[in-house]
């Protein structure tokens, strides 16, 4: 997170942090067995992780508090549109994990609502983003062990596309904006989500509950001027999430 | 019953007859009817030579050795002897024909023989005189003559000795097994002969009990000593199982007199002198006396009756919630029957109230008691959910009570314990930031 803050325990008990591999991500609880993340942070190299590779952790603020509690997943979701074999397509870049045990909800660990359905995130709307990834420490980027936050305003769709158009003047592999996707974000830049938080959650919040109104992406670097964080709209996935969560 | 092996009735003729019968003939024939049968020998023809006492052929008729008859000639013959149109009658059920002719026979008539039908007659028995040897007559008081036989009877209060012949006074005893009955001594109320020896068993169904009710013309002779009357002689003897003997005498009457047992034996004895004319009772019978049952506590015992006799049954029912217990065990039903020693098969059981076990538990949730003791009827659990985390599905906390059948049951009669819902998207921090 740039340009944020350290999240106080227990103020985004549905925060979890994934270790797949050496690469770190985020996620968010939404039922007692199911994590939701981003599909690109379970697949590598074209191909979906095994879940004995994906460690899951939850219930802290801080990493090494953390570590102590790790959750195992007993299977992976990943959905059947995203194919991004070259890294340039994230277009349904949404997964869901299955955990082996049920979780017992507490102040420290508790589900985020879904949107309701046909939900729509108004521009300007600031929502909150959270996560464990890169932050940015005396003018450099370093790898946080707090949870921070920040919050981010909804951006218009077309503001968005024109900012990832004018980049691809100067940038060939500038992944495309769909509608799948939606953008937050300040042009001044400075306020971010950033590497190591993808997967966690873009949160809205109505009638004093949090939903999970997008999914940390993807991005042109993090946090600059005149870019955005690019998030999945999780308000077209209920379909999916509502049936692989029955079937499964 | 007629022998089938003797006929009824049959037919002999002299040999080929009605051709003349050949000279030098010696033949017999033994005519057989059943016993209790006569033979009456019709001659529907007879021509045989005739001469003074038959000399030279003749037919002769023997019962045994009784010689019945010796005939021969014609009807109108002047010598010989004809049996002419009457039928000989034997004595007993059997009848010798010889019939013998000499080696010369006249030539001027060719005599044919003789052609004779004989039938068995019954006997009339009871109309044969008394035997002279004193063995008296065949039947002591009546006399039935029937086909071939006869049978003797007596008249009303005497019954036929295994001689089948005489008859002796009877005393009407044996077992008695109805549900009552009139007994009486031999002749009552008249003077019986001597020498009375007879026995009456009232024996009736265990489970009732026979009570016996003496009419007031009661005598039998006592004899009357410094102590009271004893029953020296004449006596009847009553017997109890399991009590003493009663030897009742005298001119008054026991009355009623109630055994409580179900099984009494009368003993009536005479010696060969006195002059007792005996007695007679009624005897009934009534079932045997249950004891009135106790109350069940939390229940019902049916039906109610002021007495409870033999084969009466009793119901016990619990009230609602309430289970029936035996023994420490639980039963489905009860039902006690009032048996023959005049208990109840099954003393009454008892009604425990029934409880709905532990109410299930429920998960991210508790649940607590409102009212009641231990799940029993009618207690009240509620089940709440652990808050602010879960929520109960509905909104509102659910309360169940224990009903009769053993269920925790809502009020909208839901078996099934509630659902708790994890509740999203509420932290129980939130952030604040003050600076602007």
């Amino acid at each position: 997170i740039i340009g944020g803050s350290n999240a106080p325990h227990k103020t985004i008990p549905w925060q979890v942090m994934l270790s797949v591999g050496s690469g770190r991500g985020g996620g968010m609880v939404i039922a007692d067995r199911w994590i939701l993340t981003a599909a690109h942070v379970l697949v590598a190299n074209g191909a979906t992780v095994p879940p004995e590779d994906v460690r899951i952790y939850m219930g802290h603020n801080d990493v090494k508090t953390l570590k102590d509690t790790p959750v195992n997943a007993s299977s992976l979701y990943i959905h059947p549109g995203y194919k991004n074999p070259d890294l340039l397509n994230y277009n349904n870049d949404i997964a869901l994990m299955k955990l082996d045990q049920p979780i017992t909800f507490d102040s420290s660990v508790m589900p985020l609502c879904l949107p309701a359905e046909g939900a729509t995130y108004d521009t300007g709307v600031m929502g909150l983003v959270s996560g464990f990834g890169i932050t940015i420490n005396r003018g450099r980027e370093v790898l946080t062990n707090r949870l921070k936050y920040v919050q981010l305003p909804v951006v218009d769709q077309e503001t968005c596309s024109s900012s990832l158009s004018s980049i691809r003047r100067t940038r060939s592999d500038v992944p495309n904006l769909t509608e799948n996707m939606f953008c937050a974000g300040v042009p001044e830049g400075s306020k971010d989500s950033c590497q190591g938080d993808s997967g966690s959650a873009f949160t809205l919040r109505e009638n004093g509950r949090f939903y999970a109104a997008g999914i940390v992406s993807w991005g042109i670097e993090c946090g600059k001027r005149g870019t955005y964080g690019v998030y999945t709209r999780v308000s077209n996935y209920l379909p999916w999430i509502n049936n692989t969560i029955q079937n499964n | 019953v007629p022998d089938p092996d003797s006929p009824m009735f049959g037919e002999v003729q002299s040999p080929q007859y009605p051709q003349p019968y050949p000279p030098n003939l010696q033949q017999q024939w033994e005519l057989r009817v059943p016993e209790g049968f006569q033979i009456r020998l019709t001659f529907t023809h007879l021509d045989i030579e005739a001469a003074a006492g038959c000399y030279y052929d003749s037919l002769t008729v023997l019962h045994k050795e009784k010689l019945l008859g010796k005939f021969c000639g014609t009807e109108n013959s002047a010598d010989g002897h004809h049996p002419g149109n009457h039928p000989i009658l034997s004595p007993g059920n059997t009848l010798m024909l010889i019939f013998q002719t000499d080696d010369d026979n006249p030539e001027r008539h060719q005599n044919l023989g003789f052609s004779a039908q004989y039938q068995a007659i019954d006997v009339d028995e009871c109309s044969a005189p008394e035997p002279l040897d004193g063995s008296g007559p065949l039947c002591s008081q009546i006399c039935l003559n029937t086909l071939g036989s006869y049978l003797c009877a007596c008249h009303h209060g005497y019954e036929l000795r295994s001689d089948q012949r005489t008859c002796v006074l009877s005393c009407g005893g044996g077992i008695f097994d109805e549900p009552e009955g009139h007994l009486f001594s031999p002749g009552y109320p008249m003077i019986p002969p001597h020498a009375v020896s007879c026995q009456y068993i009232i024996s009736v169904e265990p489970g009732f009990t026979v009570s016996l009710n003496f009419s007031d013309n009661f005598h039998i002779e006592s004899v009357d000593t410094e102590d009271g009357l004893i029953c020296l002689h004449h006596w009847l003897l009553v017997t109890i199982p399991d009590r003493e003997p009663i030897k009742l005498c005298g001119g008054s009457s026991p009355g009623l007199m109630e055994t409580n047992s179900s099984t009494v034996k009368l003993d009536y004895h005479t010696d060969d002198k006195g002059q007792s004319r005996g007695w007679s009772l009624d005897y009934r019978t009534q079932r045997v006396q249950c004891p009135v049952p106790g109350r069940v506590a939390n229940g019902r015992v049916t039906p109610v009756l002021t007495e409870y006799f033999y084969r009466d049954y009793l119901h016990v029912r619990c009230d609602q919630g309430y289970k029936l217990m035996m023994e420490g065990e639980e039963i489905q039903s009860f039902f006690t029957m009032c048996v023959s020693s005049g208990r109840w098969h099954l003393s009454l059981p008892e009604c425990h109230i029934i409880d709905c076990g532990e109410p299930e538990p429920l998960l991210n949730g508790a649940v607590t008691v409102l009212s009641g003791f231990q799940n029993q009827y009618r207690s009240v659990v509620q089940y709440h959910c652990n808050q602010p985390f879960y929520s109960p599905l509905g909104g509102v906390n659910v309360t169940f009570r224990c009903d009769a059948d053993r269920q925790w049951r809502s009020t909208h009669d839901v078996i099934s314990s509630p659902t708790c819902l994890p509740v999203c998207g509420q932290p129980t921090k939130l952030i604040s930031g003050y600076q602007r």
